[in-house]
């Protein structure tokens, strides 16, 4: 069962005490951390039931928190996944979409089943050295989205085979820019 | 010898070829130019002195000294050069680096900063900031927001409603930015979003800073007992990594280009992934 309550709660406890200011002891501050961290797994099942009830069937959805560190388990896996993005504005924004991959070259749909532009570049060594042993991809998977008002859409991902030509190509080019 | 620079259709931005360090930003719609360095320095924490025992600490920020030092007066470039993105890569220092980005389309320059773990063998405790020069002439005027809604006019080594004797030049002048900061003189407006709140300052004429991490030696005997000294999960000291998102544009033009992009900041876009693809895809 998702509950925002949870999150609700740590979010007052943090505010109220100046959480993020640093004007508490260690282990209290550790204690808010739990606090939070606990309240967004819970909203994460709230959001999956809700994303669940739009789409109109139950889905695996996969949350992934050290995205900015360039981490994510699915999409650093996978050969094909979807990115759902929910836009919580009264007006449609255009978006970039990072996310974290294994591989050279991808087809990206938009929800319209169209294929996007879409760029492969390398993870910095600047973020290599921040998530240590948990960065299971090379590089990072670049797109532009379009997000309606008060709603989501969803991009399809599929790494495609490429040939030999191709490949040393996209090679070259991530090696340029590394 | 030759600058770096990077270029969408709204903006183009160059870089100092001796320093690697930002050195003018163009608005390419409005055709205003900003001669700008940015750099990322560190005040040395006061551990109290003669004039007063007050160390910096969680709630105090009393830097011993009115000028920062620098992390680096050059870093080391490189810059990846694409359709969707350019980016320049800033190599600080070992604890220290930047990505400046410019994605197609966008009207903001958007810099992404990781600070830490902050060295502490040198028995200083250190405030990091970010600090922008420019040479609009501000005279110590500066704005700064109360969480997006009004800003508030601050004026360096003044208070609106009393005569104020500044015994901080440094802190005494630093003010809550929960997501906006700007300067600007008769004709432009640098603006800088913040992903988080900070405190900011602007202490020379043209001048904008804004704190991003801080680690010290010492509490500030008001309570807490301890000083801001988190460990991390990995021992060394606690890793931050943000972004400021700039636009420079005419006075006029820029709350239009501000506010805007400040809704997508605090409400921004909820990414969630799933395995397999599918056919229609959905929108709704």
């Amino acid at each position: 069962k998702g509950d925002s309550s949870m999150l609700k709660r740590a979010m007052a406890v943090a505010q109220h005490h100046d959480a993020v200011s640093g004007t508490e002891k260690q282990h209290v501050a550790n204690d808010y951390a739990k606090r939070l961290a606990g309240g967004w797994d819970s909203c994460q099942i709230l959001i999956t039931n809700a994303m669940a009830s739009l789409m109109g069937r139950k889905e695996h959805f996969v949350f992934c928190n050290l995205l900015n560190i360039s981490v994510c388990q699915l999409t650093a896996t996978s050969s094909e996944f979807r990115v759902i993005l929910y836009n919580s504005l009264g007006r449609n924004v255009q978006t970039y979409v990072r996310v974290p991959v294994s591989g050279l070259v991808f087809n990206v749909t938009d929800p319209s089943g169209q294929n996007i532009p879409n760029e492969v570049v390398p993870i910095s060594n600047f973020t290599r050295a921040l998530s240590y042993d948990e960065t299971l991809a090379n590089n990072e998977l670049l797109f532009q989205a379009s997000v309606p008002p008060l709603g989501f859409c969803v991009y399809s991902v599929t790494k495609t085979s490429v040939d030999p030509l191709q490949r040393t190509k996209a090679e070259q080019e991530l090696h340029r820019a590394k | 010898a030759v600058p770096l620079q990077i270029e969408n259709k709204h903006l183009h931005v160059l870089f100092d070829p001796v320093t690697g360090l930002i050195s003018k930003i163009e608005n390419l719609d409005s055709g205003i130019t900003l001669p700008i360095t940015q750099n990322l320095y560190w005040y040395k924490a006061s551990s109290g002195n003669a004039d007063n025992p007050q160390a910096s600490g969680a709630y105090i920020f009393r830097p011993n000294h009115s000028e920062p030092i620098p992390i680096a007066k050059a870093v080391q470039t490189h810059l990846v050069q694409n359709t969707l993105v350019q980016e320049v890569y800033q190599n600080v220092s070992s604890w220290c680096s930047q990505v400046v980005r410019l994605y197609a389309g966008q009207k903001f320059l958007e810099l992404e900063w990781t600070v830490g773990p902050v060295p502490l063998d040198d028995d200083y405790g250190k405030e990091i900031i970010s600090r922008f020069e420019t040479p609009l002439a501000t005279e110590g005027i500066f704005y700064t927001d109360s969480n997006g809604r009004e800003i508030l006019e601050r004026r360096k080594d003044s208070r609106e409603t009393w005569k104020l004797s500044q015994t901080e030049p440094v802190a005494g002048n630093y003010y809550p930015v929960n997501s906006r900061i700007y300067i600007k003189d008769e004709k432009i407006q640098l603006t800088v979003l913040t992903d988080r709140s900070q405190g900011g300052s602007s202490l020379l004429s043209g001048s904008l800073e804004l704190m991003v991490h801080r680690r010290l030696l010492f509490d500030d005997h008001r309570g807490v007992g301890e000083p801001l000294l988190e460990d991390g999960a990995y021992g060394k000291g606690l890793i931050v990594r943000g972004s400021h998102r700039l636009f420079v544009d005419s006075v006029e033009a820029s709350a239009d280009l501000h506010r805007l992009q400040a809704q997508v900041e605090f409400m921004a876009v909820q990414t969630v992934f799933a395995p397999g693809v599918e056919s229609p895809n959905h929108q709704k």
